[in-house]
């Protein structure tokens, strides 16, 4: 309630070097306390308020479109190196309402939120008649095809067991039949070749997660599972967040990268 | 000072502050 004319605000343009220096900041908190799905890249600064503060300060009232990212969300990867999700990829977009304090020169996020949903059916059929879409996670098609692929990851484990973490999204293709999926395993504290029951399996007190990403194909004489996986730095227990993490390792099981093209992906 | 009816408009391009720019595309 403006009592005494005390509450004033101004509106710069969404896209002053000013706006956009908060903007960035607000990315950064978001993408860092991101630990589900995929980071997000902003697309579009819809608007901006800027709010006088007592006893001094300014707090910056955003409204941010963002866009989703190919690199999964415990991806130590620079958000600036991965690959904006195309339209054709069922792409998913955010909408996000960001505080953020400017007090002395430094930014403070006070709140952030956001809410992400796919892109129309009838967009991507705009572009591509033919791209398979977003599947539900928990279509059956995909869960079957998350079953399949870990259990096929874990097959071939000289290490630990792994267990599925998040089903990150799906697709199912009709022609040829068969679905996409990418998901998230951490590894246990079993041995993958001398599990029997997986229930009793635990997560590492230092996590260390995959990212995975698979194709289940059911045909009438049998069924094909390919899966790869990208296993990532072990995260201390405490880690309350993702910054500072060095970048993914090569598992032990996984062939060795050659030298003109040192992908960090252990790939089985 | 408002325009009057018939008068044409002030030249240049429109000023729209908000939305920003759209730096990959629109969903």
């Amino acid at each position: 309630v403006p009592l005494g004319g005390g509450m004033t605000f101004r509106q710069p343009n969404c896209d002053d070097p000013e706006t956009e220096q908060v903007a960035g900041v607000a990315m950064n908190y978001i993408n860092d306390n991101l630990f589900q799905s995929y980071k997000v890249i902003l697309n579009q600064i819809d608007k901006v308020k800027v709010w006088n503060r007592r006893p001094n300060g300014e707090v910056y009232e955003l409204e941010l479109d963002t866009l989703e990212t190919t690199c999964h969300a415990l991806d130590p990867t620079p958000v600036e190196n991965c690959t904006v999700r195309q339209v054709a990829e069922h792409a998913v977009e955010g909408d996000c309402d960001v505080q953020v304090l400017k007090q002395n020169g430094q930014f403070t996020v006070l709140t952030a939120r956001c809410d992400s949903n796919p892109d129309s059916a009838e967009d991507v059929r705009k572009v591509c008649p033919n791209c398979p879409l977003l599947a539900q996670t928990n279509d059956t098609s995909v869960v079957v095809a998350v079953e399949k692929a870990l259990a096929a990851f874990n097959a071939q484990s000289n290490g630990s067991y792994y267990q599925l973490v998040e089903t990150s999204r799906g697709q199912v293709v009709p022609v040829p039949p068969y679905t996409y999926v990418e998901f998230v395993v951490a590894a246990t504290d079993c041995v993958a070749k001398e599990v029997t029951d997986p229930a009793v399996c635990k997560l590492l007190a230092e996590k260390q997660y995959g990212f995975c990403k698979g194709t289940h194909i059911q045909r009438l004489g049998g069924e094909d599972v390919k899966v790869s996986c990208t296993m990532f730095q072990t995260q201390p227990p405490a880690a309350g967040s993702k910054a500072g993490g060095p970048g993914p390792v090569v598992d032990v099981a996984a062939p060795t990268s050659s030298p003109a093209n040192p992908a960090p992906a252990a790939v089985v | 000072k408002p325009a009057k009816p018939g008068m044409a408009g002030a030249a240049g391009p429109l000023v729209r502050p908000c939305p920003g720019r759209i730096r990959h595309f629109k969903v």
